[in-house]
């Protein structure tokens, strides 16, 4: 499993831009 | 501006304005706890905690200049201990306390209903009173954090391509700037030369201590989540996951 694969959302969060509050 | 040409007091205004907003739990907690009450909030509020975590790494100066493959390494190697420097900061005007959040607050006792639980508060406990001998001041706390972001995989990650190597010199800079950014807001403080050199041993011997108590918490959650006492999901369970 790719490192990317396996840390899905941790990938995500540190690639888009969409405020973390609105996630959280 | 690159963090490399950035004083010390423009790196520390930064990484203070990366710091998190307050977060709060907003559940009715149903006192008193039971273990699996209390392992449901605890969980509840980490999970929150690490979106906005992210968040926060990723306006620390120079951070996403590193390989994504870096970012995502030592964020997963020092949630743990994020979250711990933080709930001791929270805690340290708060003797006998631990604040994970302004409605979340408990006492050494109450860890009595998670078996296993009340060593690691009671060594939460014991370095925050380490803090507060300390009378640690916003901004060193804000470079320790960092400085445990950064520091978090340093000696297990060998770089082998180009491109590794390239992101571990970032890497090494950037923990440079962190460094001299804690050796200038200790210098601000009216210390002698020999008052500064040994705060900042004293400050950064903590760090090892909060590696410990995070090794201990991440064994202990390992466990709740293999009992099933509580239900570990979504950013959490990927965090856990990649520590077991």
């Amino acid at each position: 499993t790719s490192l990317k694969e396996k840390h899905k959302i941790l990938h995500q969060l540190l690639q888009n831009s969409t405020s973390p509050v609105d996630l959280a | 501006v690159h963090h490399s040409a950035m004083s010390p007091e423009e790196f520390i205004s930064r990484i203070m304005e990366a710091e998190p907003p307050e977060i709060y739990l907003m559940e009715d907690l149903k006192k008193p706890f039971t273990e699996a009450s209390m392992m449901m909030s605890l969980t509840n509020l980490a999970d929150k905690e690490l979106v906005l975590m992210i968040s926060w790494a990723k306006k620390i100066p120079g951070f996403v200049e590193l390989s994504l493959t870096d970012q995502i390494h030592l964020l997963k190697c020092c949630w743990l201990e994020i979250l711990m420097l933080g709930l001791m900061w929270r805690s340290v005007d708060h003797p006998g306390k631990l604040i994970f959040s302004p409605d979340f607050k408990l006492n050494r006792e109450e860890g009595q209903c998670v078996e296993g639980i009340m060593e690691i508060f009671d060594m939460l406990l014991a370095a925050t009173s380490r803090f507060r001998e300390l009378k640690l001041q916003r901004e060193e706390y804000v470079c320790l954090k960092a400085m445990i972001l950064l520091n978090s995989n340093l000696c297990t990650s060998a770089p082998q391509t180009a491109e590794e190597l390239e992101s571990r010199n970032k890497l090494l800079r950037l923990l440079d700037s962190v460094i001299d950014a804690l050796v200038w807001a200790i210098s601000k403080m009216g210390l002698s030369t020999q008052q500064q050199t040994l705060r900042l041993g004293h400050l950064t011997m903590l760090l090892s201590h909060i590696r410990h108590v995070s090794n201990k918490g991440m064994d202990h959650l390992s466990t709740m989540k293999r009992k099933n006492v509580v239900l570990v999901y979504d950013l959490l369970l990927e965090m856990l996951d990649a520590n077991t």
